[in-house]
């Protein structure tokens, strides 16, 4: 699975996420990443895309409840996004991560993996690839 | 004036050891090149839609990733795409799944979104309307790739055997349908 989220110029928000699902499946299982708001979601709060175990992320409602904490329990970026990763998925033994921004354009990249091909690239050009 | 532009290329029990050096430098020079193609449309005044849509894009051209070029099997031995990409500005939303003959189904879901009244087209139908509005279909051997292929028959193995192979599902995208 691949995905990207950008915060543009003019502070608009989008999310996108491509997959060739999970080898061997059967009978047109479709995962997370096509569903709005569990493997992809943006409004003028956030913007994330996610990977992973793709039931899971469908039942938890992964990519909108990380907007919808921010909006109704005013949570922060990162604190959202940590706890649905490593406590609400981990608890129910899903794996997988997720890379987010917000309007302020804070980042957030966690996963409950040994790893996550992931990147970023702010607007002075300073970036990062990590892997682990 | 503020922009910001992230990626992923999926996650698993990715580990060092798990994957070469020359692997690695591969998956990483792949990432620079996804994340440097969104940051010029973005430092140009370019929209986040466009900056996403160029990286995942190029992520989707690359064998090293589960989509696109580098998509799994599934137990049928045919790659099934999905895609999805949402305009935080208005929640308008597109998505496409379970299609075999779209190179960039990112650029098909954006179409989806731009172009129809709905949020969510599945196979033949996704198709048929990626036809209709230009996109021209890829025949399902360009998505071939002998690593997915090798990690679908060690999948079926583990069929026959009855029992999960000890393998990664997520790292390999593996799991049964």
């Amino acid at each position: 699975t691949v995905g990207a989220v950008a915060l543009d110029k003019h502070g608009n928000l989008a999310a996108g996420t491509s997959t060739g699902g999970m080898t061997n499946k059967k009978f047109g299982r479709v995962g997370d990443s096509p569903i709005i708001g569990a493997g992809t979601y943006a409004d003028s709060i956030c913007a994330v895309s996610c990977t992973g175990h793709g039931e899971y992320f469908i039942k938890n409602a992964v990519a909108y409840d990380v907007s919808a904490r921010m909006k109704y329990c005013g949570h922060s970026l990162v604190q959202a996004t940590e706890d649905i990763i490593h406590n609400v998925l981990e608890k129910q033994g899903a794996k997988g991560g997720l890379i987010a921004i917000d309007k302020d354009g804070n980042l957030a990249m966690p996963f409950n993996t040994t790893g996550m091909y992931r990147g970023y690239i702010k607007e002075n050009g300073s970036w990062e690839v990590k892997i682990y | 004036n503020k922009f910001l532009f992230v990626i992923h290329g999926g996650a698993g029990t990715i580990t060092k050891g798990s994957i070469t050096a020359v692997e690695e430098q591969s998956y990483k020079e792949k990432l620079k090149e996804a994340l440097f193609a969104g940051y010029e449309i973005l430092k140009n005044n370019g929209s986040s839609l466009d900056a996403v849509e160029a990286a995942i894009k190029i992520m989707e051209d690359s064998p090293l990733f589960n989509a696109g070029k580098g998509a799994v099997f599934n137990n049928k031995g045919k790659n099934e795409l999905d895609a999805s990409i949402m305009d935080g500005r208005n929640l308008n939303a597109g998505a496409i799944a379970g299609v075999h003959h779209i190179k960039n189904p990112i650029s098909l879901a954006r179409l989806v979104m731009e172009k129809s009244q709905h949020v969510l087209l599945t196979g033949d139908g996704a198709e048929e309307f990626a036809s209709a509005n230009g996109i021209q279909l890829v025949p399902e051997d360009y998505f071939y790739t002998e690593k997915r292929w090798q990690q679908l028959l060690k999948a079926r193995e583990g069929d026959k055997k009855d029992s999960i192979p000890k393998i990664n599902y997520i790292n390999s995208d593996y799991k049964f349908g």
